[in-house]
């Protein structure tokens, strides 16, 4: 589903240049349970960006379902990471003007679904999260780890094929942590997700398939 | 060094009242080094906030080196946690228009330290956290491990002698994690440091001397 080809990536800061990703090498297949692990700053966020399609890498070649993005117009690319791509971000990025419920049921309305549709599922992930009863809450009125499962929900809620994960479990105890992984496997067998999971939580990675390991923005 | 008393908030929306701690007991001497841990949404962050004299308890009392809070004016407060407290947020709380350097020096400031000594401090606690090459940078333009430990650099720089941190090592690799629970006991063995540390992480808990549990607001 997910292939890179001599990927690089790197951040100028007027003179300086800082090279995040060098020479990134990736062949996932659809349904792959992959954790992306590395020390901070070794360019896991970046890498998950560029595979998200939020990001444009600087060198090589980036293919989804066997299409080359850079073939690709820009309203295509954003068509394919509103339909087929679930993002959870590091920084957890909720909408802070708008209700958990709302932060949740928004990417629904991307597809028009129906009202009673949207309804039922927004109200199924928030219980199978843990956050229903926050539904009205503003995101900064949550505890850090009901922010973080808000964010997993919005991601999920559309069971796109591909969801990238940026450090999904660092703010839950075991016990919540172990339901999140629960619920992501479940969506795995159920639905064939592909799973690329950035994280330095071994109660995590060692429940994905396969761990791919970043070092200085190169792959080890 | 601190203390509270049948310790008690209850967060208001509107109608709806959230009891988040309920009658909390802790009696804290100088010097100790502990974790608070606890599920998700028991209270960690609250008690942390009102401990750290960010936030007002709605019920029971609290001592700051004996003396009783309740019986302080805002501006002696304010004094007290510029002066005495070294704080890490959850969520960082970078200022996003100020350089990781400036971010880091600016508790300095407060404190009418030379601009030499200034210097000096900022310089030597970046380097020590492992973010110096980065002053220059914003806040949004560095990874999510080297925003935690800015976030630790800023509430250390001054050696207070409290420290509360919540969630440390959420975003941080072993290597990193194991570097900066180093560098927390080296102040503690230092000055005298005393340390209260919200964590789900056992990496981090399983260095200090003790471990409060809190469950639904509440002492376990
Ligand atoms: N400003 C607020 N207004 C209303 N309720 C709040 C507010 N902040 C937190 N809460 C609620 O109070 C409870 C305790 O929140 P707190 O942030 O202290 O939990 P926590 O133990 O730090 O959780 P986590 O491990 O997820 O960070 C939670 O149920 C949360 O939803
Ligand atoms: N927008 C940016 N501009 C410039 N440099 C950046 C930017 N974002 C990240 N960097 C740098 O690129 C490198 C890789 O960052 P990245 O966020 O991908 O690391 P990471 O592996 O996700 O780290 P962490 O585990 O701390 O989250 C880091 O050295 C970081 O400082
Ligand atoms: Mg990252
Ligand atoms: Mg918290």
């Amino acid at each position: 589903i997910l292939q890179t080809k001599n990927l690089g990536k790197i951040y100028e800061m007027g003179e300086i240049k800082i090279p995040a990703l060098k020479d990134i090498n990736l062949d996932l297949k659809a349904g792959s349970f992959v954790a992306l692990e590395g020390p901070s700053g070794s360019g896991k966020s970046t890498l998950l960006n560029i595979c998200g399609l939020l990001d444009k890498q600087t060198t090589g070649e980036l293919f989804f379902n066997d299409s080359n993005i850079t073939d690709l117009t820009a309203k295509q690319i954003t068509q394919i990471r509103r339909d087929k791509i679930g993002f959870i971000f590091q920084g957890f990025n909720l909408v802070p003007v708008m209700s958990v419920y709302d932060n949740v049921e928004y990417p629904l309305f991307l597809n028009n679904v129906s009202n009673k549709k949207r309804r039922l599922q927004t109200i199924d992930i928030l219980k199978k999260v843990g956050v229903a009863e926050y539904a009205k809450h503003l995101p900064d009125k949550i505890s850090g780890g009901q922010k973080q499962r808000v964010a997993i929900a919005r991601a999920l809620i559309k069971k796109p094929p591909l969801i990238i994960a940026d450090e999904p479990t660092a703010n839950l105890d075991t016990k919540t942590a172990t339901d999140i992984i629960d619920l992501m496997h479940q969506m795995a067998a159920e639905y064939k997700t592909t799973f690329i999971i950035a994280t330095h939580d071994k109660r995590m990675s060692q429940r994905c398939d396969k761990i791919i390991k970043l070092e200085d923005g190169a792959l080890k």
